[in-house]
């Protein structure tokens, strides 16, 4: 169908996925439980350092797009940060780590981490 | 986002899901594209939970987000999560949160914390069931025997409903996507209904992997915020990811 929704047959014989709707097979990563908080999202985060920077400029852009005085991205950086010491354990103490591998403020790695509870409205 | 977990013929469960993200937040204009949903595509992994080196849980994240909103506990239980939006919702939440009021759990810390400790599908539905959470949502939980599936859907103080395979109803799938099952969805986003139409023309006997990505590929189940398809099998433990696009005409939701 051309017009919105754009509604279509039901699919058949996609799998195993090719063509235009498939962008390849997500990697895999080894999350070890043993080690301390702070260091078990190390590797992956080194490894996601461009793309997780990438994505937390993106919503910045769009924030300093509604507010171009750059406030509300200063008011993340000032007061979201210390969100990260109430959460339970061991959540506070990964995300410093995500922070401290990703080299992004701490904040700004704690809202990526609610987003979904600031989504729901 | 669209989440089901079927059962086939012989009892075994399989639970598939596309994850939706990024409505609204900046358009691409010349790839016609949400701009936070192509910047989530590349920050899609798939993780292995170990604890003395064997596998306690997998799971679907982007990078740098430590919640939950799909995984495996293999041989026990599978979970996705999908966006319940109320204005009751999870703003209200967080408010409470940055006051002192911390009674509440953030949904992406419950799902890892059942992924991690909850060991049969019976643990992991009474604690998705009755947890007090920071915002509204939908559960989909799926376990390893005939008719262990449901929708959970939550408020954020309490479970409204769940609803479970029922094969003497002949209920052999439950699919959620973002709207009560009790309601209609949206006009203007009824993904509903074609999924479940094709599930329909797929019938319990030739559910698998392949027929269920067919019907996450139909659009407009299939749509521009769709980052990843996973598909579940959790009697194998297998859980495998698909990076996803929808070149246009597509709907943007």
């Amino acid at each position: 169908q051309y017009v919105p929704p754009y509604t279509e047959e039901c699919r058949s014989g996609t799998y195993p996925p090719s063509g235009p709707t498939f962008k390849g097979q997500a990697p895999w990563y080894k999350i070890n439980l043993d080690i301390s908080p702070r260091q078990r999202w190390h590797q992956l985060i080194s490894d996601k350092k461009a793309e997780l920077n990438s994505l937390i400029q993106g919503i910045k852009d769009l924030a300093n797009a509604f507010f171009p005085s750059g406030k509300l991205v200063e008011l993340v950086d000032k007061y979201m940060g210390p969100l990260a010491d109430t959460l339970p354990f061991p959540f506070g103490d990964e995300i410093k780590g995500i922070a401290e591998a990703a080299d992004i403020p701490l904040g700004e790695i704690v809202l990526f981490n609610v987003f979904y509870e600031l989504f729901t409205v | 986002c669209t989440s089901v977990v079927a059962e086939d013929k012989t009892g075994k469960l399989f639970h598939a899901r596309n994850l939706d993200f990024g409505l609204f937040l900046g358009w691409n204009a010349t790839t016609h594209a949400w701009k936070v949903t192509e910047q989530l595509r590349p920050l899609v992994v798939n993780l292995d939970f170990q604890r003395n080196n064997a596998t306690v849980f997998k799971s679907v994240n982007y990078a740098g987000y430590m919640g939950i909103l799909t995984g495996i506990r293999p041989k026990a239980f599978t979970l996705t999560m999908n966006e319940r939006f109320n204005i009751d919702g999870g703003f209200i939440g967080i408010l409470e949160w940055l006051l002192g009021k911390r009674d509440g759990m953030w949904m992406g810390f419950l799902t890892r914390q059942v992924l991690e400790n909850a060991t049969s599908y019976e643990e992991a539905k009474n604690k998705l069931a009755q947890t007090k959470l920071l915002a509204p949502a939908y559960f989909i939980l799926g376990g390893n025997k005939s008719e262990e599936g449901c929708v959970i859907t939550r408020s954020r103080a309490a479970s409204l409903d769940i609803w479970e395979i029922s094969l003497k109803q002949g209920r052999w799938y439950v699919l959620e996507t973002n709207y009560d099952h009790w309601k209609d969805p949206l006009f203007l986003d009824d993904r509903r209904t074609p999924a479940m139409k094709c599930m329909n023309r797929t019938t319990q006997a030739n559910i698998s992997f392949g027929t269920i990505y067919d019907v996450l590929s139909t659009k407009p189940v299939l749509n521009k915020l769709t980052t990843y398809t996973t598909l579940m099998d959790v009697s194998e433990g297998k859980l495998e990811t698909y990076l996803r696009d929808c070149p246009n005409p597509c709907m943007p939701w």
